[in-house]
């Protein structure tokens, strides 16, 4: 039996929202610490892994570990059913072909339930190396996202400079070019709106701005985004899921020829 | 010129 409930349905809203435009399909593994959930997008371009810690859940059981293949169009139609602070219980029986998502209103005068047929997806499982990044940078996150959409309007392609100075943000194409910087707050009062930059050595990669967009479509989640870049390895940008866990997406550079 | 890299390689297969 498995079974995961959540206070209010819109923090999982929020997760289909941030992993849907990457992927059609995703296996959500269920274990006693938590759901997991890894794959890349068709193209094996970039990758998502999104942890979800048992105790952030109001209640969670799981007493076999156990692999939910669903297809994320379909998830989304059935959390579109839910009201935002609807209480969402997803629940499987062991070995069953399908999972079952209740919704109840607060005043709990409403439950409804959605049954959704479950896929054999047979993905591979990925291990993901510890990396000591030159470069990791902390940002708001709605910061992030403007940079990503304003810079996309000139080209294909963003280039990420980061150095002790700050971060350096670029893009050209057709109709001209764009740079935006970004200097590390001294000001750490307000830690959801400060830039803080670890460097250990600078770093400069290009990076398709499809994918960076695609990201940023977990801004809800988190005042916060962090960047982490070295020189020939995936760009890591993560989001906290409160109280919940993460959602890390990895990026490979566009490479100079 | 650039090139899009892939992912391929910078991950093991478990």
């Amino acid at each position: 039996m498995f079974e995961a409930r959540l206070d209010s349905s819109v923090t999982l809203k929020k997760v289909l929202e941030a992993i849907k435009d990457l992927l059609n399909d995703a296996s959500f593994d269920c274990s006693d610490t938590g759901i997991q959930l890894q794959a890349m997008d068709n193209s094996h371009v970039s990758l998502v892994s999104l942890t979800l810690k048992s105790d952030g859940f109001d209640k969670y059981r799981c007493d076999r570990n156990i692999t939910m293949g669903m297809n994320l169009a379909s998830m989304v139609k059935i959390l579109k059913c839910a009201n935002n602070d609807d209480t969402v219980t997803i629940k499987a029986q062991d070995d069953a072909d399908t999972v079952t998502f209740m919704f109840e209103s607060k005043k709990q005068d409403k439950i409804s339930d959605y049954a959704m047929k479950l896929m054999n997806l047979d993905q591979e499982h990925l291990g993901i190396p510890d990396t000591d990044f030159s470069c990791v940078i902390r940002m708001p996150s709605i910061e992030f996202a403007r940079i990503c959409r304003d810079l996309a309007q000139f080209g294909e392609s963003i280039g990420i400079a980061c150095t002790k100075e700050g971060v350096k943000f670029s893009a050209s194409g057709d109709i001209g070019s764009a740079n935006v910087k970004i200097a590390q707050t001294s000001n750490f009062e307000k830690e959801e709106e400060s830039v803080t930059i670890e460097m250990q050595e600078p770093v400069a990669l290009t990076f398709a701005c499809q994918y960076l967009n695609s990201f940023t479509k977990a801004t809800p989640l988190s005042p916060q985004v962090q960047l982490s870049m070295s020189d020939n390895v995936p760009l890591v940008v993560e989001y906290t899921v409160p109280e919940l866990g993460h959602i890390r997406y990895y990026l490979a550079p566009k490479i100079e020829e | 010129v650039t090139t899009q890299g892939r992912l391929d390689g910078f991950f093991t297969v478990l």
